[in-house]
């Protein structure tokens, strides 16, 4: 890896601590809640996981009502 | 309903997979809920081939994205039978669609549905049980620090952008919560499951739900 990549990975995870710090911060001291850290991610800046990872697109889909039968549902 | 199920406790949930850098959520979330329909009704947990949806389902984008919804229309309409992940590796990059002949292996579906369930959780645990685990898009903007416990805030429902899947709820506690797999690897999370607050849309969970029928 090149020097510049090694920077820039240093640079996301110091990013990461901020983020992690304000995140568990939020939650109160309530032991439930869930609770971040450092993970294989860490080294990634958001706009990069959101790029590599979230790609998923939503469709639009009818609101889900009691009557509506499975088998009206396998229509194309 | 039960205050808790899960279906990993029924033995049809295969093992937490790792997309690697491939975009293919959408691919694993549908992939893994036919796995846990085929192993309900006959029986049989076997992997089947994500990379085969993410190289054949040509109305989405392979690794650089797509949609579960999308995806099980594409399943449904070719009656594409899914083989088994040992016969189509999975190869975290897209590659060319390989056919199979009809005699060989594999798994179709006869139908599926998608709603949007957003204002009727406690439906959703109904279905849950009724046609298995369920498919869903969230916005997993915040995951990428999550390292346990249940999410109950910071995470908006505004975007959807990573696709999973429900295997199972818990109501036993004070915060009653979605157990839900995810495709980042067993080092990820609660051992690659992720756990989310039931009750207020939390990441979006309800807004897009689909299952598949076999």
């Amino acid at each position: 890896r090149s020097s510049q990549q090694e920077e820039k990975e240093e640079a996301a995870k110091w990013e990461s601590i901020l983020r992690i710090r304000r995140l568990n911060s939020l939650s109160n001291g309530d032991n439930t809640t869930a609770f971040y850290g450092m993970n294989q991610f860490s080294h990634l800046f958001p706009e990069e996981f959101r790029a590599i990872y979230l790609q998923s697109k939503s469709s639009k889909v009818p609101k889900f009502t009691p009557e509506v039968r499975v088998e009206e549902i396998d229509k194309p | 309903l039960p205050a808790k199920f899960d279906w990993r406790d029924k033995g049809i949930v295969t093992k937490v997979r790792n997309q690697g850098v491939c975009g293919g959520c959408w691919a694993f979330s549908v992939v893994g809920i036919i796995e846990s329909v085929h192993a309900i009704k006959r029986n049989v947990l076997e992997e089947l081939s994500v990379q085969q949806v993410i190289d054949c389902s040509y109305i989405n984008s392979g690794c650089r994205g797509g949609s579960p919804v999308g995806a099980l229309g594409w399943i449904n309409q070719t009656r594409v039978k899914l083989v088994r992940d040992s016969e189509y590796h999975f190869q975290a990059e897209t590659g060319l669609c390989r056919y199979f002949s009809r005699a060989d292996f594999g798994v179709s579906i006869k139908g599926y549905a998608a709603y949007d369930l957003s204002d009727q959780e406690d439906k959703m645990k109904k279905l849950l049980l009724e046609w298995g685990p369920l498919a869903v898009v969230v916005d997993a903007a915040s995951w990428q620090d999550y390292l346990g416990g249940i999410i109950q805030y910071h995470c908006s429902s505004g975007e959807p952008n990573h696709a999973v899947l429900i295997t199972g709820y818990d109501t036993t506690g004070s915060i009653p919560f979605w157990i839900v797999k995810n495709s980042w690897g067993p080092a990820w999370g609660i051992d690659g499951y992720v756990r989310i607050k039931i009750g207020s849309n939390v990441c979006g969970i309800a807004d897009e739900v689909s299952a598949a029928f076999l």
